[in-house]
């Protein structure tokens, strides 16, 4: 799941806005 | 002593959510009231006004307006700038997403939950955040949107092309019979804790700790609004009823966006957004 969801999980994982992912 | 646990956790969820949302009911009420003081926000109700709302706003909501800075010498076709101005709104959303991910992590409890399984009370539950959200910025006449510093007309949205006018209208329904409600900014934060804490998502490992976290966050709930609303009957039932509109609202609002992605060529969905809805309902 964190596969699919690398955005989301990067977000709960540090905060990076989604541009910066 | 548990009621006193209770307070506390309404106190804490409602100072996350003043920390990562910009534009609170508060706000967005004084605004739409003509209370605030400030000049009133821009108001949208046609093509040619949302273009100058566009230059009105020209900063970072408006990524391809950088990057055409002719465009207010061009004559756009009113497709082009009905997908422009799709894309400032997934913009927005994205951004959005970004903060009520900040929000959730606040919730106690959530980050020690399963790493998967928060992704997935992210991924269903977002949208029904957001729809949540969206309901204090809206009367019965429009909406505002860019941090409240526009007003788009309900009738504007209802005039663009298939299938864009049909994305909001279902959105002002809810709406206006959500406000009737009345809750403030500090029963908003419980309940989108609420919504967060679903312990029916499909695909969770772990579902008791969630529930569990869930359960406290709804006794939290209950007593804040019999504290906040003595004289309104029935008001934690009526909240958690909305659940089930909201459910209905997301399914809706995904086939439209799929529909969207098969019949305009131009359109590119955010990634995030294409992450959180792909595979959804």
């Amino acid at each position: 799941l964190q596969e699919k969801h690398k955005i989301l999980h990067k977000l709960l994982q540090n905060g990076n806005t989604p541009d910066e992912v | 002593p548990e009621s006193a646990d209770l307070r506390a956790l309404a106190k804490h969820l409602y100072e996350s959510y003043l920390k990562y949302f910009p534009l609170t009911k508060a706000k967005a009420r004084a605004i739409l009231s003509g209370k605030t003081g400030d000049s009133a926000p821009f108001v949208i109700h046609d093509m040619k006004s949302l273009t100058e709302g566009e230059q009105f706003i020209n900063c970072r909501q408006m990524p391809l307006m950088e990057q055409r800075p002719d465009l207010g010498m061009v004559q756009e076709s009113p497709d082009e700038v009905e997908l422009r101005f799709f894309h400032s709104c997934q913009f927005r959303s994205a951004e959005a997403v970004r903060e009520v991910t900040e929000f959730a992590k606040s919730i106690p409890g959530f980050v020690g939950l399963d790493l998967n399984d928060q992704v997935t009370l992210l991924k269903y539950g977002v949208i029904e955040v957001l729809i949540i959200m969206m309901a204090p910025l809206m009367n019965k006449d429009g909406t505002l949107i860019s941090y409240g510093q526009i007003f788009m007309t309900r009738e504007f949205l209802k005039s663009l092309r298939k299938p864009f006018c049909e994305m909001m209208e279902p959105k002002f329904e809810f709406s206006v019979k959500f406000n009737m409600l009345e809750l403030d900014d500090s029963d908003m934060a419980l309940f989108l804790a609420v919504i967060i804490l679903s312990g029916d998502r499909p695909g969770l490992l772990n579902v008791k700790p969630i529930e569990d976290l869930q359960e406290t966050v709804l006794h939290a709930l209950e007593l804040q609004l019999k504290m906040n609303h003595p004289d309104s009957l029935q008001l934690f039932a009526k909240v958690l009823q909305k659940m089930t509109d909201l459910r209905q609202l997301v399914t809706d609002h995904v086939h439209l966006i799929q529909l969207l992605k098969k019949t305009e060529v131009d359109m590119c969905l955010h990634p995030l957004l294409q992450e959180i809805m792909k595979d959804l309902y």
